[in-house]
């Protein structure tokens, strides 16, 4: 059960850990469109 | 059928080996101590593999906080060079002020910081016609938003078209983006190009506002809705302050509209509560910490002044 508990909670933070880093590099994408205008 | 209740079927496996015809070769103490062996092998093992989850979990974890911190810094970048984008803006098209102004009280749980999880402004209505066939991925949207390269100007005061990508449940049929604005659907029709239909909507925020707003699921990658803004609002953002009233009208709020939409929406879906907690506070605490930021957004302001006094 511990180890199952351990596993679920593994894959949750993974699944977070990928949302993340993908709104990271939209941000990144984005804001350098804006730069880019501005300039 | 009958008689199958009487008849001995057994296969006389020995399945016990403590059989009492065989007590002296199955010696039963050492069979004990061979499953508990093995229980505790068995035992051990399990110790081990849930130690390297633990060890995993905690990589991810920390992995998972740089990432937030990193986060929290791009958007600290961003807010700040938006800000100063609206601030141009105003200062520079000051025919924009006089559009009706309508004052409205502002509901504070409406401002959620938040990030844009995709956005091209700047675009032209033809290049809005083909925002469906956008990827989210950072190279593919890099060459549909660069070859936009018109003059900064004629971007700065008609750059009233921009589109979000925000992920969304797959099952979710509402084609719904919550921004912090009040929208009313006014109409909804399936286009060739894509199986999902698309939603339009008019801002009820304020009667005379001009913006429009469409959204419709991404055809390449249904886990995303694409929502493309239209037009510039004549009032206040759901984050102004009354007494901002007059600094916000006319200016870009297509990006606010990214800016509240996307993230707040993958948040609910993701980490609700803890990652807007240090999001929140990290962006109160260093707005300006950044000082390559800083200069890029000096150079980036000079470089404007410059040309519009060119120009």
């Amino acid at each position: 059960t511990n180890t199952n508990a351990l596993v679920d909670e593994l894959n949750r933070v993974r699944a977070e850990n990928k949302k993340l880093s993908e709104m990271l590099t939209l941000m990144c994408d984005n804001y350098n469109v804006l730069r880019k205008q501005l300039m | 059928m009958a008689y199958s209740s009487f008849l001995d079927i057994s296969l006389d496996l020995n399945t016990n080996p403590f059989d009492r015809n065989f007590p002296e070769n199955f010696p039963k103490k050492e069979v004990n101590v061979s499953t508990s062996a093995d229980l505790e092998r068995k035992c051990l093992v399990k110790e081990e593999s849930a130690n390297e989850l633990r060890e995993e979990l905690n990589r991810v974890n920390s992995e998972n906080k740089k990432l937030t911190e990193m986060l929290a810094t791009v958007w600290e970048n961003y807010y700040a060079l938006h800000h100063h984008l609206e601030k141009l803006q105003s200062r520079n098209s000051p025919e924009i002020d006089e559009q009706p102004t309508k004052k409205r009280k502002q509901d504070p749980d409406d401002f959620l910081l938040g990030f844009p999880v995709g956005l091209s402004s700047g675009k032209t209505d033809n290049s809005s016609s083909n925002e469906d066939h956008h990827h989210h991925h950072q190279h593919e949207q890099k060459n549909q938003l660069l070859p936009c390269k018109r003059p900064v100007t004629d971007s700065f005061n008609k750059a009233k078209v921009s589109t979000v990508y925000v992920p969304a449940d797959s099952t979710d049929t509402s084609l719904t983006v919550k921004d912090g604005y009040q929208w009313r659907k006014y109409g909804q029709k399936v286009t060739r190009d894509n199986p999902s239909p698309r939603a339009y909507f008019r801002c009820s925020f304020a009667p005379s506002c001009p913006v429009k707003k469409k959204v419709q699921r991404s055809a390449e990658d249904p886990s995303l809705l694409v929502a493309t803004y239209e037009g510039t609002h004549n009032h206040l953002g759901p984050n102004a302050s009354e007494g901002d009233a007059t600094s916000q009208v006319g200016t870009s709020t297509v990006t606010l509209d990214l800016v509240h939409g996307g993230h707040r929406l993958a948040l609910e879906k993701n980490e609700r509560g803890t990652m807007q907690d240090v999001l929140v506070q990290q962006m109160a605490s260093s707005l300006t910490k950044d000082s390559k930021f800083t200069a890029a957004l000096a150079a980036a302001i000079s470089g404007r002044l410059m040309e519009q006094a060119r120009t």
